[in-house]
């Protein structure tokens, strides 16, 4: 009933369901769907039509990662941001900068250990 | 140590700042950790400057010699500390505003609004780095940010993840019960303030968990550093 009083309300949701009872496949129409609304909540454009349908496969991609990550991440809410036109490595060069480091573990530079503070009482 | 802590509710966290397509997230965690030490050093909220940081600090991991801060590129929180110590500190974000790509040095010694009096790392220990938070002021940290491209909200607490540290952040708080559905119980977690702006997240944050079950969890222990600063008087 959640669904139906949704779909009532939003056009949106009716365009995809309609699509899908006439037998289209309905995870690229509801990655459509998703990726206008995208689109136009992050003001996102793009430079032609081959870019957008690049962006579109990539965004198709992204919300199965969203929903992988929500079965491997039960407490948090995963789903669209704004990052999710991007690939896994796009996003990583363009919005993470942290210098590896030797094993994983601080690269310490000059700095020192810091004193062992009291935690209990 | 208190059961919950959070600097936001004691004025020593600026807005959340967005670093736009440009690999400085190191330089956001470090002014972050540099305008809360100021904040216990003076009594007053600065937000401090990125851009100084992406365009003059060009400073190098002793270790690792051709390891070094490069703007956009990358940069490590420890050498950040470290370039401003011996530049003298960091300006405003009014005086030397962040633009999203590098440029040339600008830097003036003048207008520095906060300065680095000392810095260290914090062992990888949940007590350890909560008493540092609470004792110091938010931390510099490194994380692995691979649950943050879909994350909208709620206390992250991946089954698995790994544990090589990509992102820089802050920390800035922690809270002993977040609500975990799934696993019926409540999980505790620590706040960490993002620079990818107010539309990310929780309001630019990220809840992820810790305690006996969640150590290090995408390598969130591992890479703290602590910083304080000098009483400074801007003229």
């Amino acid at each position: 009933s959640a669904a139906a009083s949704a779909a009532a309300e939003d056009p949106l949701i009716q365009q995809v369901v309609g699509r899908d009872a006439e037998g289209d496949e309905p995870g690229l129409l509801s990655a459509e769907a998703h990726f206008a609304t995208f689109v136009q909540r992050f003001g996102k454009s793009y430079r032609d039509a081959d870019e957008r349908a690049h962006r579109l496969s990539v965004f198709a991609a992204n919300l199965r990662r969203a929903r992988r990550h929500q079965r491997l991440d039960p407490s948090a809410v995963h789903g669209v941001t704004k990052f999710s036109d991007l690939t896994p490595a796009e996003f990583r060069d363009r919005f993470l900068g942290l210098r590896k480091s030797r094993g994983g573990l601080l690269a310490a530079g000059s700095a020192h250990d810091a004193p062992t503070l009291p935690t209990d009482g | 140590l208190p059961d919950d802590f959070d600097w936001r509710d004691k004025g020593a966290v600026g807005p959340v700042k967005d670093q736009g397509s440009c690999g400085s997230c190191w330089s956001f965690s470090t002014s972050g950790a540099l305008e809360g030490a100021n904040y216990l050093a003076t009594g007053k909220l600065e937000v401090l400057s990125e851009q100084q940081m992406v365009d003059c600090d060009h400073e190098c991991d002793p270790d690792e010699p051709r390891a070094c801060d490069a703007g956009c590129n990358g940069g490590l929180m420890t050498t950040a500390f470290s370039y401003l110590a011996k530049a003298g500190g960091l300006e405003t974000e009014k005086d030397y505003p962040y633009t999203g790509a590098g440029g040339t040095c600008k830097f003036d010694k003048s207008k520095i609004a906060a300065q680095v009096k000392n810095f260290s790392t914090v062992a990888v220990d949940e007590d350890q780095i909560a008493a540092n938070l609470v004792k110091h002021g938010p931390l510099a940290i490194g994380i692995n940010a691979v649950f943050m491209q879909t994350y909208i909200g709620g206390v992250s607490c991946p089954y698995i993840c790994g544990k090589h540290q990509d992102h820089g952040v802050l920390l800035v708080g922690y809270g002993s019960a977040g609500y975990a559905p799934l696993r019926f119980k409540e999980k505790p977690y620590w706040i960490i303030k993002n620079s990818w702006g107010e539309n990310w997240g929780e309001s630019g944050y990220y809840k992820i968990c810790r305690g006996a079950h969640a150590k290090n969890l995408c390598g969130v222990d591992a890479m703290v550093s602590t910083v304080t600063a000098i009483h400074t008087q801007k003229e």
